[in-house]
């Protein structure tokens, strides 16, 4: 699986995602790619763009791409109301993320909350988030995933975790 | 104003330490030029929607990624493209499943959601949307390569599962087994 999402210089966002599925599937099988809402999905007024790839079963089931942008605008609208589950969520992440967490908090809950539910129905995989602004983030909650960013005011990088 | 560009590759079971260097630097190479084609795009004042069908389509081309070339096989031989495209702007969408021709399925996708009257299209039926639009054809084998053949065999041995014929028109054994992209994407598609 394969995925982008981007940021024009007009602000507007899109996503896509692209997949050969699982290897050895039968019975016409397809996850979460091709599903909108579940493995791709943009939305300008939420102010996010989302492509994943994962176990797509459990992406579909929870609706990862929607939930995703629906968690940020809200995030973002109401930040002070949700005080309490998101100091529970910061408290809960490592050490290490905590800056990045509190500097890119609304992209960074409505991300890593997605991610832990597919854990907690046993499925695995990671996405990728654009924002309005321009913030790229990478949540995952397994390895082997390959990563890229590139921006108008800061060079590309690759990685793979 | 700004661009900004993200991409992902899907999951393998490999842990990054047992690549070696060179599947390493192949895997980065890919995900660089990838990289600059978007931001191309993107710097030229091109639309997002551009930026993002140009660079899958790049990576759908490079048999290092389980998408378009160098896909996984369906239990049955085959290889089954799935893809999805979305504009933030107008909420406009288009997603295709079950493709085994076109060449390239974000393309199909988006002349869904351009030049369709909706959103979803699988199998046969996407394939004669996309021939309809003039989307380039490909034979299947276009997409065949020797390392995700043999992920498939030993995956179906593993599984005491029949194993079909080689594809027609498949490279000659190990005439594509130079191309090992190292993550075996079993794991999920």
């Amino acid at each position: 699986t394969v995925g982008v999402v981007a940021l024009d210089r007009e602000g507007r966002l899109a996503a896509g995602t692209s997949t050969g599925g699982m290897s050895g599937k039968r019975w016409g099988r397809v996850g979460d790619v091709p599903v909108i809402g579940a493995g791709t999905y943009a939305s300008n007024v939420e102010g996010c763009a989302v492509s994943a790839t994962g176990s797509g079963e459990y992406f579909i089931r929870a609706t990862v791409a929607r939930d995703i942008c629906a968690r940020y605008a809200w995030e973002t609208t109401y930040p002070e109301v949700e005080e309490n589950r998101v100091t529970a969520i910061l408290d809960s992440c490592p050490p290490e993320m905590i800056c990045s967490a509190h500097m890119r908090r609304p992209v960074y809950i409505a991300a890593s909350a997605e991610i832990r539910e597919v854990g907690e129905l046993g499925g695995e995989g990671g996405v990728i988030v654009m924002t309005r602004s321009g913030e790229a983030w990478f949540e995952m909650n397994t390895s082997g995933m390959y990563r890229g960013a590139a921006s108008s005011t800061e060079p590309a990088w690759v990685a793979i975790y | 104003g700004g661009w900004s560009l993200a991409i992902h590759g899907g999951a393998g079971v490999i842990e990054r330490g047992s690549l070696t260097p060179e599947q390493d630097a192949a895997y980065r190479a890919a995900l660089d030029s990838a990289l600059q084609v978007g931001a191309g795009v993107l710097d030229n004042g091109g639309s997002a929607l551009d930026a993002v069908e140009a660079v899958i389509q790049v990576l759908e081309d490079d048999p290092l990624f389980n998408a378009g070339r160098g896909a996984v096989f369906t239990a049955d031989g085959r290889i089954e493209h799935d893809a999805a495209i979305m504009d933030g702007t107008t909420l406009d969408a288009g997603a295709v499943a079950g493709l085994t021709r076109t060449r390239h399925p974000i393309s199909a996708a988006r002349a869904v959601m351009e030049d369709s009257p909706h959103v979803f299209l699988i199998g046969q039926g996407a394939e004669t949307f996309a021939r309809s639009q003039g989307l380039e054809e490909v034979d299947p084998a276009f997409f065949f390569t020797e390392r995700r053949w043999r992920g498939l065999v030993r995956q179906l041995e593993r599984e005491g599962l029949p194993v079909p014929v080689r594809p027609e028109g498949a490279p000659a054994e190990g005439a594509m087994a130079a191309v090992t992209p190292p993550l075996d994407e079993r794991k999920f598609g």
